[in-house]
């Protein structure tokens, strides 16, 4: 389902060139359930950005169930990844002036599903993470687990297939974190999901098929 | 150093009050470095708050080196979090606008440090969370490890008496996590910074001197 082939990329600010990521060669196949890990700033979240169209390589590319994405002019990228991809994000990026519901409901909208349909599925989210209490909260009056969640919901509302997971158990004590890996061990069964979760967790990443890890912006063995 | 007496603290949103903290009890002697553990939601960032003078008890107060702090005018309040408290967000606050070196001193700043011996505290502050060779990266171009470490230096780069840290190891690998819990366990052995660190990692916490477990609000044996 992902091809990436001799993927590089470089960032650059002022006075320093950062190779975040180099010679990154990688197969990963539909319904697969992988786990990234490796030390802080080791280049994770700008693989799963790649992964998940919201970031371009400087080299190499990207091969998502066959189609080269990664030249993709940046509407039929948003198109794809909106159809396609659920995304957990390390930082959540909650929208601060939405309430819960309206947070997790977006990825609904994008696909054009209907407001019963909407209403139904997001609230079968929200109950998955345990936050049916919390529906009316705005983000800043969530604990920080709690905003975890949310983000968690919104990425799976829409049965994606394909789940891109930033360190998605980094806010929550272990029984929490237990219940998220039977969420996406769930979907990952159930729904034939692939899914790349970054994890600095090593008894979360034991659950998943395989370990990849990244060092200095390579994979090692 | 710290006494909360029959500390409450209630929340309302336009539907729901939660009581976030009750009956809360305690007693820090300077020097002590516990942890607080519990699930996510049950009340650590609002206890770290009220002791960080950041937030208000709805009852109860608190006393700190002997002094009621929770019914200080705000400018009086913000005076002695300035000059004691360093604290670690649990989502890191930094100002997006300043780099990372600015970010750090500003602590300093608050308490009148010359431009000297601030620049080699800030250095000093960085060096030892391994991100000298990021000084004048901004916030956004930094990895969320990156960012979390830049918010440990500005806690500790005043060596203030107080030190709260809330989840200071949450995106951090375990390698990293160890390297942040020496450096904590340096300030509280040679310095006699207290500590009061929130954590959802067992393993973390057994290095601490004492563990706090909070449910629901409440503290419990
Ligand atoms: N501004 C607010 N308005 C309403 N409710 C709030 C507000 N801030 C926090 N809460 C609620 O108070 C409770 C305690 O929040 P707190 O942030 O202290 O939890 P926590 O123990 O730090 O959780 P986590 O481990 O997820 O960070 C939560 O249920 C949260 O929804
Ligand atoms: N916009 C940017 N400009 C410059 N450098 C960047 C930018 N974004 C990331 N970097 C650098 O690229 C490297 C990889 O960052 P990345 O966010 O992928 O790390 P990570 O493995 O996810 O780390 P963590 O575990 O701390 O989240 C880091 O050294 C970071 O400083
Ligand atoms: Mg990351
Ligand atoms: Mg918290």
């Amino acid at each position: 389902m992902i091809e990436l082939n001799d993927i590089e990329k470089a960032y650059r600010t002022e006075r320093i060139e950062t190779i975040a990521l180099q010679s990154i060669q990688l197969k990963i196949h539909k319904g697969q359930f992988v786990s990234i890990m490796g030390p802080s700033g080791c280049g994770k979240s700008t693989l799963l950005n790649i992964l998940g169209l919201l970031d371009k390589p400087s080299k190499g590319n990207y091969l998502l169930d066959g189609q080269a994405v990664n030249q993709l002019p940046s509407k039929k990228s948003a198109q794809t990844r909106n159809q396609k991809i659920g995304f957990i994000f390390q930082s959540f990026h909650l929208i601060p002036d939405l309430n819960v519901m309206d947070n997790v409901e977006i990825p609904l909208l994008y696909r054009g599903v209907g407001r019963q349909e909407r209403m139904r599925l997001v609230a079968e989210a929200l109950d998955r993470v345990q936050l049916s209490a919390r529906v009316h909260h705005y983000p800043n009056q969530l604990s920080g687990g709690q905003q975890q969640r949310v983000a968690i919901a919104r990425a799976i509302v829409g049965k994606p297939e394909l789940l891109l997971a930033d360190e998605p158990t980094g806010n929550l004590d272990s029984h929490m974190g237990n219940e998220v890996m039977d969420i996406l061990k769930e979907l990952n069964r159930d729904h034939q999901t692939t899914i790349v979760m970054v994890t600095h967790d090593e008894h979360q990443a034991k659950k998943t098929d395989a370990i990849l890890r990244l060092f200095d912006g390579r994979l090692v063995a």
